[in-house]
């Protein structure tokens, strides 16, 4: 059986927020030292999205033997939304069933919800995702990189990603016009105000916007995002949500025909 | 023009 607690349910709440516009139906996977993963593909197999929840993130985790768990992600989001933001979240599935159960807490214990998913079989796709070294690491705030892509979207449908010792360059280009935004490392002890640029090599790609802005859903998830890009390689966009776990999203680039 | 590629032209399936 499985059985996983979070005393802050807030967070299964925003990671499922996080997925479910990009992501239709979905295999969640219960690990017994693992913890509790996600990867899909959105529908036309552009950007895949790889989440975890590791198992020592719970207040109580006990998974007997992994246990695949077919989902809906929309029908998920209108039973996590019966919870408050202050409830803690029990998920509850047995080996053999054909349905994972939510119990919803409220801080003092005086209101108990369960609710009930019906389970579903689902066909994915595994992919396998080398650890790669990747030739640039930015870390930045993530309400900024949400604004940055909001931002060239009313202008553009893609935007290209160049990185030097100069700082990271976003730019679009549309019909009213073009768009440039440049961000400089800087030296914030801030944490959250934070942007540092690892450059191994300098990089230059391009990306849909419309994917990019789906992936600033996890925003709320932490104050900071991590991207990195390599020469001819999808991006990662990861937020990491500390001792809990984290959710990245991948995106192929743009190629020139 | 850009074309857009695949994510499952970069990472194998598994």
């Amino acid at each position: 059986m499985f059985e996983a607690r979070l005393t802050e349910g807030a967070i299964l709440k925003k990671v499922l927020d996080s997925v479910k516009d990009l992501v239709t139906d979905a295999n969640f996977e219960a690990d017994p030292t693992e913890g509790f993963k996600l990867q899909a593909m959105d529908s036309s197999h552009v950007s895949l999205v790889s989440l975890k929840l590791h198992a020592d993130g719970f207040a109580h985790y006990r998974c007997d033997r992994p246990l695949t768990m077919g989902m809906n992600l929309a029908n998920m989001a209108k039973m996590l939304k019966c919870a408050s933001n202050e409830d803690a979240i029990t998920m509850k599935a047995d080996d053999a069933g054909d349905v994972v159960a939510f119990m919803f807490e409220s801080p003092g214990q005086e209101k108990i919800s369960d609710f009930e998913l019906k389970l579903m079989d689902i066909d994915s796709e595994h992919l396998g995702i080398p650890d790669t070294e990747y030739a640039v690491t930015i870390r930045m705030p993530s309400a900024e990189f949400k604004r940055i892509c909001s931002d060239l979207a009313t202008i553009g449908d893609t935007v290209a990603i160049s990185v030097s010792k100069e700082g990271v360059k976003f730019s679009t280009t549309g019909d009213i016009g073009d768009a440039n935004v440049t961000l400089r490392q800087n030296s914030e002890d801030d944490k959250e105000k934070m942007i540092s640029i690892e450059l191994g090599e300098p990089v230059n790609l391009t990306f849909a916007l419309r994917y990019l802005n789906s992936f600033t859903k996890a925003t709320p998830l932490s104050d900071q995002v991590v991207i990195r890009l390599s020469p001819q390689l999808p991006i990662v966009v990861q937020y990491v949500v500390v001792d809990v776990g984290y959710i990245s999203y991948y995106l192929a680039p743009k190629i020139e025909d | 023009a850009t074309g857009q590629r695949t994510i499952s032209s970069f990472f194998a399936s598994t």
